[in-house]
């Protein structure tokens, strides 16, 4: 596998705060979990409105889907397994296999 | 040979530098390939200079991709741009117009180490590996250690944080080489275009204040028609506008620095997609979107030379 395997069970999930209430309490979740954000590039700019993509560790999936389900923030899952996204989307494989 | 490489899947730092070496030696009359410093790990800063030879004064578009480490759609697209400059430079009238009048400079990986980690170790990573002694955290956005309002609104000062700014302005060698380089030759580079992922937007000054910049007709319709272009090849929008208010405020990017130091058109592209690959776009998709934005640079680039002063 690549990256040994590295961001299995990692997810990208998408969400949008819809009130500032609910943008300030996913800032400070992002900060708790350390998560990857892909978009915006700070947390600083997550606000109402924001389309804010994060990329979260297998270990904090669960805590941050949970927080999610008891806020009933609305999310959706951009991608369900990163290192499954990462090997389909690529021939690193191929080549490594004909190196 | 060009066409035996493969512009159709990532390559890793050491087979684009054999790359531009081999093409070095192959197309000597096209392309000249120099370095302008060394990164922070010891690697060599490699630009090639398209153009024809010519002993008339001629002006310049400066290109760099992969700034941030993880967008690998951006080293793609410069590669791809090198490849239809030599290929179609006889053959495409507006390619031939374009490397007679003009020189570019294609930087393919602005941060090598960063691009190399992401290869080796974390294919997330976003900065530099500039080490820092106070903390355990490596790196800083180099897209903010432009001396513009440095460290200012949507920088942080943390050096563990990814919009870490620097120690000081131009900290990172790899930034200081390509400011030098610009600086020296600002009076002859006439526009400055950097490819980043991922949004799928194209944007302009300014990054770091809310206000309208003096050549704003000029730049906006140059603007307006790449989309429009880029859009009639496959469908794909991009937004456009000025980057604090199309995306955000932030401050002490390379667009908005090279802008401030006389270079009248500076661009910045966000290329695919929207999230829903990210920055895994996959490599099925470098060709449409590198055919897509080849053809909004060549708009850009014969919009300035014709309409603009």
């Amino acid at each position: 596998h690549l990256y040994s395997n590295r961001y299995a069970g990692d997810k990208v999930i998408r969400l949008i705060p819809n009130t500032e209430e609910e943008a300030y309490a996913l800032k400070k979740i992002y900060r708790q979990l350390k998560v990857d954000l892909w978009q915006p590039r700070s947390i600083s700019y997550v606000s109402e409105g924001t389309v804010t993509d994060v990329h979260i560790p297998q270990s904090g999936c669960r805590t941050l889907l949970a927080f999610l389900q008891e806020t009933n923030i609305q999310y959706k899952i951009l991608i369900e397994d990163l290192q499954k996204a990462l090997e389909n989307g690529s021939s690193l494989q191929t080549q490594r296999n004909r190196r | 040979s060009l066409s035996a490489y493969n512009y159709e899947v990532y390559h890793s730092l050491e087979e684009i530098q054999n790359w531009m070496y081999h093409l070095n030696k192959t197309h000597s009359s096209l392309i000249h390939m120099f370095s302008i410093g060394k990164s922070y790990e010891g690697r060599p800063l490699f630009v090639l200079k398209l153009g024809r030879r010519s002993r008339a004064y001629k002006k310049a578009v400066w290109i760099d991709c992969g700034m941030h480490a993880r967008e690998w759609i951006g080293p793609a697209f410069c590669q791809w741009f090198v490849k239809e400059a030599l290929l179609t430079y006889k053959s495409d009238p507006t390619m031939r117009k374009m490397l007679n009048y003009l020189h570019f400079y294609v930087m393919p990986v602005f941060n090598v180490d960063g691009y190399h980690f992401s290869w080796t170790n974390d294919r997330f990573w976003r900065k530099t590996r500039s080490r820092n002694s106070m903390f355990g955290c490596r790196g800083v956005d180099a897209n903010r250690n432009w001396k513009v309002k440095w460290c200012d609104v949507g920088a942080s000062m943390h050096p563990c944080d990814d919009t870490y700014c620097g120690p000081f302005p131009e900290s990172e060698p790899e930034v200081k080489a390509v400011a030098k380089f610009l600086r020296k030759h600002r009076k002859h580079i006439k526009a400055y275009l950097s490819f980043h992922a991922y949004a799928q937007i194209l944007l302009y000054p300014y990054s770091y204040k809310r206000a309208t910049i003096p050549n704003f007709n000029c730049v906006e319709s140059a603007a307006h028609k790449a989309v429009n272009a880029l859009q009639s090849v496959y469908g794909v929008r991009y937004r456009h506008g000025p980057a604090s208010s199309t995306l955000y405020v932030s401050s002490g990017s390379s667009m908005d620095w090279a802008y401030k130091n006389g270079i009248p058109y500076t661009f910045a592209f966000e290329l695919r997609d929207t999230g829903h690959f990210g920055f895994l776009l996959p490599e099925m998709l470098i060709r449409p979107t590198c055919t897509e934005t080849m053809l909004a640079v060549k708009n850009i680039t014969m919009h300035l030379l014709k309409k603009c002063p």
